[in-house]
């Protein structure tokens, strides 16, 4: 069992403490925030994998990360090394599928970008809108709402409604539960639910607090409460988490490889 | 009595609530979220004044909005038309100090330029350190990190940490609370406190919350709690503001007057 993850975040989004959350493993290692303000030049793409434990199940997971997109000055074309990693994994399995023997592909395509936007409280960037006209026809975009505790329930429900308008009128395409009116009402209701959330707005901690009545939790300590990361009226952690890691991990893999590929694959082949 | 005050900050990084907030007054008004999104290209600079009453004296508040800073894929050269913004008020004052009848010469020159950290947790990036080299030797530069919600106090104290050893190795100068020995010690420990907390990190609200207690507060409601503005342990918002409308409002403008504008008056006379 292999998942490859990509995620695209500017620097201070809360990406690593997303990933480390989200499986429960120091897949980013920690900062050294001495290093942090190094103005580096462009985009770099780098991997990480580790193995997981997920439902029982063995998993080795990879996480792709893209330190440095958006944190320039100026960040035209900030996207076009990824852009060319998608590819170049889709060409890498083009490349094993033409052989004579095809016994042991591996697969490294990107099976889902988690592209994460800043919870301005607006609505989409340019740099967001430009970065998902790019790439959803070449991967799985889930756009994730970061450190969604920076912005109350009411200020959370227009950002989101005004992000969904964003990304429709660009006829831009997101990854999205979707359901047969014949299968059962339970996971019907459970997709609607998601769907319903959608972007999903979380908040990551690497960090256990213990509460007052003797819970330990995931979650960060203010003067003012606790921010509970599992706590599902707190943001939508759990969601996301059961989406991508439980019950359409299999989808975003069949997705990549049937959809996704097969049209980069016909391009390809035409041209 | 007037002051004129200049705010920088990305789109969605809580300006128009602060400036809101530490004048308790609708300065910039409601946001039509609608157009937001339209993306202006460069700089704009647009001016608001109201009359305020602070501390039983009226004063004529002028803010200087700088929309569309760093808001762009490419932000090279963002700063420009602020620089030229702030140079031409100079320029002006210059041109009214130089007629023969000089009995009413206004001033509207910038006197505070608050310069808005977004509160990544990292340390200062590439924009905030370009713009800071570019204008603090021609205005005063108060940097404030908003949305300090968004970081514990552990994560606050080794920010601010950061960006002053970002602004001390660039050379960088800010606006100091400044003392004599031979002053009033509550006055010095008062300005101790302030340079202590500096750069401030404040939370905006434009919503009265009540609170369990009966109290009504100025705050952010939350699931897990009740973030108060004019709470001190909440946040410098209160520093903030004593510092730039009541004991350092006019040493802003002197600085103004006898240092910066007489610096660009020599630099200008001797080109
Ligand atoms: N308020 C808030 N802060 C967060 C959250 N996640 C991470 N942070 C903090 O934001 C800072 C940067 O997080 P990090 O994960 O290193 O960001 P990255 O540069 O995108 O990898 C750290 O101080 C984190 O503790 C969140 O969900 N909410
Ligand atoms: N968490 C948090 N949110 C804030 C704060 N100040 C403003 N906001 C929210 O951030 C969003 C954008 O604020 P706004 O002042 O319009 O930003 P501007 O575009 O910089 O003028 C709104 O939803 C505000 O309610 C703050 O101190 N903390």
């Amino acid at each position: 069992f292999n998942f490859t993850l990509m995620v695209v975040g500017e620097a201070g989004i809360g990406k690593s403490t997303l990933i480390n959350t989200l499986f429960n493993t120091r897949v980013f290692p920690d900062k050294d925030e001495s290093t942090i303000g190094e103005t580096r030049r462009g985009v770099e793409i780098s991997s990480m994998s580790a193995e997981i434990q997920e439902n029982g199940v063995r998993l080795r997971l990879t996480v792709v990360d893209t330190p440095g997109f958006g944190d320039s000055i100026n960040n035209d074309d900030c996207w076009q090394p990824i852009l060319e990693n998608i590819e170049s994994r889709f060409d890498a399995y083009l490349t094993q599928e033409n052989r004579v023997n095809r016994s042991k592909i591996s697969d490294n395509r990107i099976h889902a970008l988690i592209y994460l936007i800043k919870p301005t409280g607006h609505a989409l960037r340019a740099i967001d809108i430009e970065f998902m006209k790019r790439m959803h026809t070449k991967v799985n975009l889930i756009p994730v709402i970061t450190k969604s505790d920076t912005l109350t329930q009411d200020e959370l429900v227009g950002f989101k409604s005004r992000i969904i308008a964003d990304i429709n009128y660009h006829g831009i395409q997101i990854f999205k539960p979707q359901w047969e009116s014949f299968e059962d009402p339970e996971v019907i209701n459970e997709n609607k639910d998601m769907l319903s959330k959608i972007p999903f707005a979380v908040i990551g901690s690497d960090k256990i607090i213990e509460k007052p009545d003797g819970n330990r939790v995931r979650g960060r300590l203010y003067p003012w409460g606790i921010i509970e990361v599992e706590n599902e009226k707190h943001n939508d952690f759990i969601k996301l988490r059961k989406m991508l890691v439980c019950t359409h991990m299999e989808e975003l893999k069949d997705v990549t490889d049937s959809i996704l590929y097969e049209n980069h694959r016909s391009q390809k082949l035409v041209t």
